[in-house]
């Protein structure tokens, strides 16, 4: 799975997610990636957030929109917000991570696994961030 | 606070950390966060930025999208994508496509054009055509490595992810 959030410059937010899926899914399985609300969400004023992992824990949990609306709902910060919502995919034994970006146009990129394939950039930095581990 | 930003993602779970070939992953990723940031330095939108960054991982064989897509147990590819707009809340879907080259593409036109939110199978390549966006054979998407990783997972009886501990990682 692949996918991408950003801010534009007049502080409009957007998420993009693209996968094939989980080798050897049965034909016709579709996970969390076109679900709006599971694997991909924006709203501005909040955050907008792309996950990756086990497509279909994340729906059980309708993860993305878990963070906004615990941001909305309770005035959680990302960071909190997206810990919980892996705590509950781990819960179910869920596996992944996702990136999000906040209206201010802070960045996190979370996961529970042993890594995740991510790389961020903001406006001002000398270079592109990327990790694996 | 920043004038703008962009994150992108590969995938993420069981990550070899002797990967090999990490400097061909990372270069996608710079490639992809490079699309997406020449845009939004323009004042192009945060949907055409994000959309920019998911085509080009979807154009990379390394990566779980487009041309590096795994299989299915019928042994062929179903990608799925979607887009969302943070300032509109329209959202564009597709699912379950096997002959779209950019499935993000095709969210992006269902989200632009159509008064649905998820396109699935044959619909969606319909209303891909209609809008122009590329369509490939299935075979486009069919590289070794996914079969290799498609017949490991059949002999193993699972549904996996597309990297393991066991086998060559891919995002």
């Amino acid at each position: 799975t692949v996918g991408a959030v950003a801010r534009d410059q007049n502080g409009d937010l957007a998420a993009a997610t693209s996968t094939g899926g989980l080798t050897n899914k049965s034909a016709g399985r579709i996970g969390d990636t076109p679900v709006t609300g599971a694997g991909t969400y924006a709203e501005n004023g909040i955050c907008a957030i792309s996950c990756t992992g086990t497509g279909d824990e994340i729906m059980r949990i309708v993860m993305a929109y878990d963070i906004a609306a615990q941001m909305r709902y309770t005035g959680a910060d990302f960071a909190a917000a997206a810990q919980a919502a892996l705590d509950k995919l781990a819960a179910i034994d869920g596996e992944g991570g996702l990136i999000g970006i906040t209206a201010k146009g802070e960045i996190y990129l979370p996961f529970n696994s042993k890594g995740m394939f991510r790389g961020s950039f903001r406006a001002g930095d000398a270079k592109n961030f990327t990790a694996i581990f | 606070m920043p004038d703008y930003a962009i994150a992108v993602h590969g995938g993420a779970g069981a990550i070899r950390k002797n990967l090999e070939r990490e400097a061909e992953y990372r270069a996608v990723l710079d490639a992809a966060l490079d699309a997406g940031k020449s845009l939004l330095e323009k004042g192009g939108s945060a949907v055409d930025a994000s959309v920019a960054a998911v085509a080009v991982m979807e154009d990379s064989p390394l990566y779980n999208a487009g041309c590096g897509a795994v299989f299915n147990a019928n042994g062929f590819c179903e990608l799925d994508a979607a887009v969302m707009d943070g300032k509109t809340r329209k959202t564009g879907g597709v699912a379950g496509v096997t002959e779209i080259k950019n499935p993000v593409y095709a969210a992006l036109a269902v989200l632009r054009h159509s008064r649905h939110v998820l396109l699935g199978g044959a619909g969606a390549h319909d209303f891909a055509r209609l809008h122009d966006v590329a369509t490939v054979e299935n075979a486009y998407f069919h590289t070794e490595e996914r079969l290799r990783q498609l017949h490991e997972a059949q002999e193993k009886g699972r549904v996996q992810l597309d990297f393991s501990e066991d086998g060559q990682a891919k995002g």
